[in-house]
């Protein structure tokens, strides 16, 4: 199961129409401070079914939305797509390339889908139940993390040993 | 339950000295105890660290780097029990020396043949030993672009961070 | 008590814009705000970022640098008020990109007329700025030494850190 | 008032008798990881008077007493000195070298001493009231700080801005 590109829409500071193909097994993400290389980690948790704004880094859900600069006004709506090659049917669908996105609109209503079929959250985290990824894995670590996981903050440690065994 | 949670913590235990190990130096050594083994649980995980030479430490004593590779070694050795398809690291070899970064860099290549691995960083050493970079940059004030960047512009990086700033 | 402080804080406001726009860049604007004036002996101080282009923001949605930055800015502004006769930095150019790191080495050399810096670095442009380097390493296991070292050893580290391993 | 040199021994991972002079404006603090570089500033806050051990990474102040290791036993005591020119008299002291120093035995009695001459903790503090200088002044900056300085953990920014005040 490999990841093959990630689609970014309207997402925090991604206003415009933007994807990324990972074709290679080490993929470096390099640029300024402030560039938005931390908003595509938080976009691919973001699809993955994060609940919680604060692992966003955000005050309120909402705010995922492009919030507008002087030259383009606020986005409508925040669309994040990832896609994954399934030949070997590691997620369970007969398809050979699983698409999962998710929606939010500032109305606030929220959509997720799978290969463009509208369907729950609960759906998503079913696909991905056995792999190891989820939105809270242990696959994804930033440096802030690492104080937490040694501290054992709110039993970080217990979990992340509970999603592996 | 209680008896598959047992077999895994044993593996993830093993995993974790062989990780130590490679990070730290083979006469290094490390434990991860259960507190409560009568209540495997619901029990709390204790690591300890045991640098060469130095007196066996709790967590709070070790240096800022020697925490982040601490860290690293628990993740993989999780890792290793369940392979995730791909593991994201957000400027998590910011805190390491340079023979750190080059072990970092030796781990994240030995996983690649199973896993696709997506590295946030800064640090020059550590893009040398990416398959490919991806550069994101402020297309306009405030709106993220994303390019594939050469790493022998971004070396010289005089050109690319003028184009940024 | 109230007018002096009301004094010092409308000094250390000023203060902070100069060092911000420097750290930033000339269209950056940011401030300092008394929560409650009425009672300025106690009340709260809120910082407010704005980079160009973008929104005012709360500190929460900057970037791991330009929150560094930010917080680096406020320390000078202090200082600027009472210059510390010496002042000590660990690690804090880790999250900086090349282009902040040139910045922050420019203001500590633009400080250090009236001051003595203590920077503790991994990053060799950081080091390059230096007046001298002491190289810590352990001389037996367990027990720190320490002694002069040249920039050029460091800058083709392999032979300083083979040493130390 | 120039800080000339720092004098360590027993202190931490300082097990020998270290001297450490400060003869340019700008010093690099440079080497591996877990090498002894924050325990360098620990003992800086350490001489200044700092009376939390959570403030020097340690459970209890008795552990900035050489621990020991495989071939040199714990040491009897921590001792640290602090000497600053003073020709300007910016120290309130009529000598031209002031030097402050620090002892811990690990009877868990504590001295302090100006110039060689035991002394109250509440002297040192006086030498340094309106320099700046303190032991947890906002002249000691670690990278893990600028998080709680931006938060405002336990008014942090307050007692920042009074110091300067
Ligand atoms: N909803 C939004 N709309 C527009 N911009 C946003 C939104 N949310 C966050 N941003 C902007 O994105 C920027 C942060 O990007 P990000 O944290 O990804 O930077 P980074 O590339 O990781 O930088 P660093 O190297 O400093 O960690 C901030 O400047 C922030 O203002
Ligand atoms: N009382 C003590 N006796 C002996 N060693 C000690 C004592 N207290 C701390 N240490 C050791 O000092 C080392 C930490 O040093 P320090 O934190 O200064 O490293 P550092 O050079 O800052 O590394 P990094 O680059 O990772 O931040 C640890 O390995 C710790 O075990
Ligand atoms: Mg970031
Ligand atoms: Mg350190």
């Amino acid at each position: 199961m490999k990841l093959k590109s990630l689609h970014i829409k309207g997402f925090k500071s991604f206003a415009n129409d933007t994807k990324i193909h990972f074709r290679e097994p080490i993929i470096g993400i390099v640029g300024p401070n402030g560039s938005g290389k931390s908003n595509i980690i938080d976009s691919i948790r973001w699809v993955l079914g994060e609940q919680k704004s604060k692992g966003l880094r955000l005050d309120k859900m909402l705010d995922v939305i492009f919030n507008g600069t002087k030259s383009k006004k606020k986005a409508g709506m925040a669309q994040v797509s990832m896609t994954f090659e399934n030949s070997k049917k590691l997620i369970p669908l007969e398809y050979d390339e699983v698409k999962v996105s998710r929606i939010l609109y500032n109305t606030n209503e929220s959509e997720y889908r799978i290969n463009d079929v509208p369907c729950r959250l609960k759906d998503i985290r079913d696909l991905f139940l056995n792999t190891g990824i989820g939105s809270n894995s242990y696959a994804i670590i930033e440096l802030g993390m690492v104080d937490d996981i040694l501290l054992d903050k709110d039993h970080s440690r217990r979990r992340m040993f509970e999603q592996a065994a | 339950a209680r008896e598959k949670f047992m077999e895994s913590f044993y593996l993830i235990r093993d995993n974790f000295k062989d990780v130590f190990r490679s990070l730290f130096s083979n006469e290094d050594d490390c434990d991860l105890i259960l507190l409560d083994a009568e209540d495997p649980l619901d029990s709390k995980i204790e690591i300890v660290a045991k640098p060469k030479g130095k007196k066996p430490k709790v967590l709070s004593q070790l240096s800022g780097g020697e925490k982040t590779l601490t860290a690293i070694a628990l993740l993989f050795s999780l890792y290793l029990l369940k392979p995730a398809p791909f593991c994201i690291f957000d400027e998590v070899d910011a805190p390491l020396d340079d023979v750190n970064i080059h072990k970092f860099s030796k781990l994240i290549k030995r996983f690649s043949k199973d896993s696709q691995f997506i590295i946030v960083t800064h640090n020059k050493s550590t893009m040398a030993g990416m398959d490919t970079l991806y550069g994101v940059y402020m297309q306009e004030q405030g709106i993220s672009g994303i390019s594939q960047v050469d790493f022998r512009d971004y070396e010289h990086n005089e050109t690319y961070q003028n184009v940024n700033v």
